[in-house]
């Protein structure tokens, strides 16, 4: 059973904390603020109070034994850059680190972050790509050239099955899964039919991604 | 060729606008900031001084244009309650407006909002489950049992090609890409051979995800 370590319960570090807690994972959440220790040990049980740029704090919680540290306290560069030195130093196995900017990012890379987090710039290039592919929902970039986005079904599709549609021969996509009221079908198989308001995850170049979500 | 407004260009902002001018859209970014408003238009081209809370301004610019107006002004509540409603009034096709709470984005949803970011916490949520997913690669939910992952290719797949691993009925999973030494290869084809250090892109139940990442 894989356990976390987050330094710093801001909104992004709760909603780590949050996230991993709910899908089952021991995390332990730590925060200088009393207030905030009590507030959230009812929502992720285990919460310590401390200052995360304490040498003395940080040995005595056995880094090295989490998954993974989250520093994340953004407003103050020294504090985490304290944390995340001291962290290395005690043999965490992966520091990620949130920062307010590009130049943050980078030293806190230098100094041994694993992997930064720019939450405002991370998430509008996200809202970037979703507003552009039109349906506003997930777009995941497979490479410079592949997407996968979610379309609602074209008009000309309604009542076809995944077999007669055949997408990846005259449309190029590979259709990943179909939802229709509420119900997804994942890998769908051929007799699969598409209905009038059917959400469908398709995976393709960009530019044939495009066309589809135009298509009549 | 659709086009955007971003209103107010921050770090959030400023990401949204220069993610869809790279892809080619045209972008009009608005901020109050004269040094800003400067500064931006060397990386986005258009982009105009103006208070957004101006209904005098925000008639001028013939806001139903735009595929998209959002509002990214997340520290004053006041400016982005009265530009939602602007623009709502003056029939934005969608608008996206970015807030700082839970509490925040209700408000702006009920006075006009079709979709609220809280940065911080979205992307807290998507880090959670990248960490849990063990390769820090990018996870995306398709439904409540199914979700794709980038993996590393388990030692066991190396030198095999797509045809031999037969993941589907092996392992459930579908194979959506094969990225080696920096080149995807997306929708391979049978012939496509696992090579070590190989990063595979997958589509399966939560449960054959976690049992892929642990095989041999
Ligand atoms: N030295 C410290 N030790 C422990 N906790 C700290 C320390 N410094 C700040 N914190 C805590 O970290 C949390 C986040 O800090 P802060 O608000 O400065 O960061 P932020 O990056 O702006 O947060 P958010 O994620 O909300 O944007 C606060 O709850 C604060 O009490
Ligand atoms: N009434 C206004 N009219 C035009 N621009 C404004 C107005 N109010 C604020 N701005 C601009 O919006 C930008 C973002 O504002 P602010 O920093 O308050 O929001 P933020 O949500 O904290 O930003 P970030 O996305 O960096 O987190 C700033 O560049 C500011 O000049």
């Amino acid at each position: 059973m894989k356990s976390f370590i987050v330094l710093g319960l801001g909104r992004f570090g709760i909603s780590v904390a949050q996230t991993l807690y709910d899908m089952g994972y021991e995390v332990l959440g730590v925060d200088a603020d009393e207030k905030i220790v009590n507030e959230y040990s009812r929502h992720i049980v285990h919460t310590v109070q401390a200052d995360i740029t304490s040498e003395e704090f940080l040995k005595s919680m056995d880094i090295k034994r989490f998954a993974a540290a989250v520093v994340s306290v953004g407003s103050n560069i020294q504090v985490s850059i304290m944390a995340t030195v001291l962290l290395k130093e005690l043999g965490a196995k992966f520091i990620l680190a949130k920062a307010q900017d590009d130049f943050q990012g980078k030293i806190l890379q230098k100094l041994g972050a694993d992997k930064v987090i720019l939450p405002e710039k991370d998430i509008g290039i996200k809202v970037g790509h979703n507003l552009a592919a039109e349906s506003f929902f997930d777009l995941v970039e497979i490479s410079p050239e592949y997407s996968i986005t979610s379309i609602e079904s074209p008009p000309s599709w309604y009542g076809k099955n995944i077999g007669q549609l055949a997408a990846r021969t005259k449309y190029g996509v590979n259709i990943l899964a179909v939802k229709c009221q509420q119900k997804t079908n994942v890998m769908p198989g051929a007799g699969t039919v598409i209905e009038k308001g059917s959400i469908i995850t398709v995976l393709g170049k960009n530019d044939d991604l495009e066309k589809l979500s135009t298509l009549e």
